[in-house]
């Protein structure tokens, strides 16, 4: 199998990132072969897996803009069975350099095919920025699933309307196959009584579609990326730990289901 | 006096509308006749209130794009000498309609001058949403001054290098008298060695700029807005009117020192 998820919120700060490393180190811990792909010009997730970004010549702008083969951007990370495309700032002038290119929301999908000629990843994940601009739509359009990372705080389902439109239009228009995998609770602070209230009106509205676990606030997981290392490395028995095991073993049983 | 500060910071959740709702609020309470300007397409401020969104006929939206004046646009707040020019989901089209508008980026700052031909506001705040687009661009170049909330994270700093080299783009082109008050170190956990640590950095780099008060991660703060109140009425011995007062009391000082 060859599955790739996009993990998407124009929210910022909802945990795309945290999300994006920790599921892929995980899945690469259990011996899949991972590619995490960064599409954010911020450059967390790459930061966060110790990529050296100033050092490295080409990244994910250049496979969306100059026609670098993702392959040339590639790079092992300390994880065992996880590569990163990392990504650098030049990423955020792509929006407009997109504008006017023929098949411009297609073009990540064209290089994840090709990749896919040369080297099998079993899992690739997609960590975007926090906006639905042509770089995410990019990611929407390249992927057989999109996770949802949603902060347990009021009024964190309103913005999600236009992220399923979007979705829908995507799927009517683009690629007939994209499928939600799943709405992930996040920052799920259990001391509040609107976290739980939030949690509660998630799972009432999206019932199955719901992660079972939600990934509780946990410092260690926003002390794990200074150290470059993901949750399971950084801190094996912490609450953040379990969390990202539990949904990696959800994921892995809504993926293979198909 | 009638001083015009603009919230800003593209980061998303970094306690933009938090800073706004609850500044203006104790503002109010202290006397002074305050004006908020909701310029989210999210309207977070303006629901934050109690306004009615659905119910309400002109936003910020009219202004910008409608040649509405503000005055269309203002509605009083439950809080006493607090009123609110609220936004609506139009906004999200502001940006594109805006860029081929002569003089795009000043249409805000023409209405506070109209508006103060009439109405007597000693402070005038401004929630920006989290971009750096026209909209956001209308704040800064209508503002006296900037205030700058930004999340005790790792990461936090780095996304500044834009905001600020936007606002000197500002100030050298189109406004330039106008400040940045000062960094405001939001969400701060003092129980977690990461916050501690981002702290130290902010002011050890940004040394008088940062506000002597964190604002401390406070249950409160979040549930406040389900009720529709600011914080010094919802919880009025909170750490978060506690920090919320001192911000206010410091804003005063810097603001009336000029
Ligand atoms: N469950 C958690 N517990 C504690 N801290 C967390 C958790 N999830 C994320 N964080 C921290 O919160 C901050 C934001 O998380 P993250 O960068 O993953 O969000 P994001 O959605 O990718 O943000 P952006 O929209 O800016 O890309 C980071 O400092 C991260 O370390
Ligand atoms: N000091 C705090 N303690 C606890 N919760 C907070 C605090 N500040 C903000 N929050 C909560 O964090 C969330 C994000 O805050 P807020 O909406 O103020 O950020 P923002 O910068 O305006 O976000 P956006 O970029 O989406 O406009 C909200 O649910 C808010 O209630
Ligand atoms: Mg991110
Ligand atoms: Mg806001």
């Amino acid at each position: 199998q060859q599955i790739c998820i996009a993990i998407c919120n124009q929210k910022g700060g909802c945990s795309k990132t945290t999300t994006a490393i920790n599921l892929s180190s995980c899945l690469a811990e259990k011996g899949y072969r991972v590619l995490l792909i960064d599409l954010d010009a911020q450059a967390h997730a790459s930061l966060g897996l110790g990529v050296d970004i100033e050092q490295t010549e080409k990244s994910t702008y250049d496979v969306l803009i100059n026609n670098a083969g993702l392959e040339d951007v590639i790079q092992k990370t300390s994880v065992k069975n996880l590569d990163i495309a990392s990504a650098n700032v030049s990423l955020a002038d792509a929006q407009l350099e997109l504008a006017t290119v023929l098949g411009r929301e297609s073009i990540l999908r064209i290089a994840i095919h090709k990749l896919r000629l040369r080297k099998k990843y079993q899992y690739t994940l997609i960590d975007c920025s926090p906006s639905l601009n042509l770089v995410t739509l990019n990611a929407i359009v390249a992927a057989d699933y999109v996770i949802i990372p949603v902060q347990t705080h009021y009024y964190s389902l309103e913005g999600m309307k236009e992220l399923f439109s979007t979705i829908d239009i995507v799927k009517e228009r683009l690629n007939f196959d994209v499928k939600i995998l799943g709405i992930l609770a996040t920052l799920f602070d259990k001391r509040t009584k609107v976290s739980h209230r939030v949690l509660d009106q998630i799972q009432n509205y999206f019932k199955d579609l719901v992660f079972r676990t939600p990934i509780h606030y946990n410092v260690k997981l926003c002390e794990a990326p200074i150290y470059k290392k993901p949750i399971h490395l950084y801190a094996r028995t912490s609450q953040g730990a379990k969390d990202y095991w539990a949904l990696t073993q959800e994921v892995i049983e809504r993926t293979l289901a198909k």
